[in-house]
């Protein structure tokens, strides 16, 4: 038996919008720790990590792990006839091929079922490796996406260089090339506006520019977003989930031959 | 040229 209770609904939304486009079907996962994802996109260059720890939600019943097969955007469909300040509740018996969304509006007055069809998926869980990098940049998010779309209108790739003058984002096309540099800046009103850069070492590395724009549909969940870069490593686009967990991006770089 | 690397060149299956 499994129940879930999500008073702020609205994340496990916006957490579909983030995912559904990179990709396809998935294996959510259900043990103590929480709800959690992990799936690679179907070329295999980019995997999303997703955890939503057990503590967040207002009821979290899970008897034992089990791990339900879904077509995200199926889920996403269902999860679009959810109201913004709806409380969701998943619910699946064991053994069941089915999943219940229960949505209820804040006030009660109006409660919904929507059941979606479970599905069977081989799903190989990657091991990610504790690693050092050699630069961590956190950043507005609502920046980090403003930089990817403008360089996308330029350019395929992205060089995303962090050297202690800054972080600089580089691009070229048939029509010019493209460098925005963004400089620490932690004399800010707020601090979820700072661009905060930890180096340890210079790193300058190539990643495909579409796959950072599908990431930035997890803007709406943070103000900021975390980079985490090291030579050839992925790098890791980190967008927090406010007391509930985080939603992780990896994408593998672009490496000469 | 670059060429693009894929995840499971990095992080092994568990």
């Amino acid at each position: 038996m499994l129940e879930l209770r999500l008073v702020q609904g609205s994340l496990l939304k916006k957490v579909l919008e983030a995912v559904k486009d990179l990709v396809n079907d998935a294996n959510f996962d259900c043990s103590a720790t929480g709800f959690s994802l992990q799936a690679m996109d179907s070329s295999h260059v980019a995997l999303v990590a997703l955890l939503l720890r057990s503590e967040g939600f207002e009821h979290y019943r899970c008897d034992r792990n089990i791990s339900m097969g879904m077509n995200l955007g199926n889920m996403a469909k269902m999860l679009k006839c959810a109201g913004n300040d709806d409380i969701i509740t998943l619910k699946a018996d064991d053994g069941s091929d089915v999943v219940t969304f229960m949505f209820e509006s804040p006030t009660q007055d109006k409660i919904a079922d929507f059941e979606m069809k479970l599905m069977d998926i081989d799903s190989e869980h990657l091991g990610i490796p504790e690693a050092e990098y050699h630069a961590i940049v956190r950043m507005p998010s609502s920046e980090f996406a403003r930089i990817c779309k403008d360089l996308s209108s330029i350019g395929d790739t992205v060089v995303i260089s962090v050297t202690k003058e800054g972080v600089k984002f580089s691009t070229r096309g048939d029509i010019g090339t493209a460098n925005i540099v963004c400089r620490q800046n932690t004399t800010v009103d707020k601090p979820e506006e700072a661009t905060v850069i930890e180096m340890n070492e210079p790193v300058s590395l190539t990643f495909a520019l579409r796959y950072f724009n599908s990431f930035t549909k997890a803007t709406p969940l943070s103000n900021t977003v975390t980079l985490s870069l090291s030579s050839e490593l992925p790098v890791v686009v980190e967008y927090k989930i406010a007391e509930m967990g985080y939603i992780r991006f990896y994408l593998a770089p672009k490496i000469e031959d | 040229v670059n060429q693009q690397r894929q995840i499971t060149a990095f992080f092994g299956k568990k």
